[in-house]
């Protein structure tokens, strides 16, 4: 269960402010699936970023399970993160100088699973992704597709209660989309909590919870029915 | 008018060799407009960097109006690139301690152009993308499909014989989108030989000349009615 109460960011660029996310009010039920649309530049990654814990907000607040994220210190929120929440960045943000199995198996390093715990859950995750033949390429020798999925990959290795996935299969084809839409839908039905940003219609509409942002706010917020 | 002709691009990955690309052939037309889908991991980054001289093959040959590019040592590559070829990036490739306005006029300062004509092309070019309100902004400041259009603009900015962009609408939102699409358009109805990577199908229908890859192969090249 999460709650977000009058959330504000601001920048200060030169003497102009600039508005990321204005007085943002949202709740979003445990196991939910939301899809969240809008312009370019229009503060959807922005929202992500405080839902992962990755950023905080000037004003207002954020509630986990009824935690007070805001109040917070750093070491508690980044616990809070690493045991909770899976991420895909819009940007990927791979480590280059590791291969696509060590960064998918970095969230589980760090978690202290066992070396046989991990290479099970890896390669059951690349394979899903359909990268198991690519699990030895670093960075720099996969395709801009490829490495979106790896980033899919390490989000999803320790079935994060929350998944929070920024446009997802902006780099992928009509078929490697739809495998991936098909992963990270199984999550949810298994009662992970999945809020997917995306500028592709047609991913957007298979959220039952259908979120719109312009200009830092929500201006469309509606439930329907599935698929 | 370019040519390849029998173009590979082999990786040696422990003992496999992997073909990205294999025994390519293609023509493309001087102001032809061709698009470029297949598969995540098909070839098609590959392929434009090849077409991109930012890339050699291992076998092949690769003419543009009769000049054989492989015969070229790198300096003279490089200024038949940096005279002839705008180049979007997947992955943008912008410089981060630069800001929006900076990175496109970067070509211009490059050749020399003169502040004024500088500033009113980058202007210009910004203009075009939607993003003069944020020239001032450097990359860790843009959204993902700011970034995105900086990158367009780059590329567009000298208004380049050849434009090569890789992927140029994953970012970017149905409106933004379409704006760039008639940017793009825009330029090849002036003479510029337009070649876009693509996962969007309806981006790759509005191409005259359509091309899929599979596997390293041009498996599909046909030419349509315009639109
Ligand atoms: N550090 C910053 N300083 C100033 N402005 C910023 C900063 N980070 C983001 N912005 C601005 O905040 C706005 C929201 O950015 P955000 O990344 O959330 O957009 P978005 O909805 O994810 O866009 P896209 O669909 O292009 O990814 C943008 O207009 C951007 O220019
Ligand atoms: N340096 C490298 N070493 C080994 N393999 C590589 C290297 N660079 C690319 N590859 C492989 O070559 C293939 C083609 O890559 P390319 O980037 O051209 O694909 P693509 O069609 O652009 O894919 P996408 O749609 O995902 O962007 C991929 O399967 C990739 O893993
Ligand atoms: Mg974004
Ligand atoms: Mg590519």
């Amino acid at each position: 269960m999460i709650q977000l109460r009058g959330l504000n960011k601001t920048y200060q660029m030169g003497g102009q402010p600039l508005h990321a996310l204005r007085d943002l009010d949202m709740d979003i039920q445990t196991g939910e699936y939301v899809s969240v649309m809008g312009p370019s530049g229009s503060g959807k990654s922005t929202l992500l970023n405080m839902l992962g814990l990755l950023d905080r907000p000037d004003s207002g607040s954020y509630h986990i399970n009824g935690i007070a994220t805001e109040q917070l210190v750093e070491e508690q929120r980044a616990a809070l993160r690493r045991d909770n929440i899976g991420f895909i960045f819009q940007a990927f943000h791979l480590i280059g100088r590791l291969n696509a199995f060590e960064n998918v198996e970095l969230p589980m390093v760090l978690a202290g699973e066992t070396t046989r715990a991990r290479r099970e859950a890896v390669e059951h995750v690349l394979q899903l992704v359909g990268l198991l033949d690519r699990k030895h390429h670093r960075p720099g020798q996969l395709s801009g597709g490829q490495l979106q999925r790896v980033a899919i990959a390490r989000a999803i290795v320790m079935k994060p209660r929350i998944l929070l996935a920024d446009e997802p299969t902006g780099n992928l084809d009509q078929s490697s989309g739809r495998d991936i839409v098909n992963v990270l839908e199984n999550l949810n039905s298994e009662g992970i909590t999945l809020v997917v940003v995306t500028h592709d219609g047609n991913l957007g509409q298979r959220a039952q919870r259908r979120v719109r942002m312009v200009d830092g706010q929500i201006v469309e917020d509606e439930r329907h029915a599935p698929g």
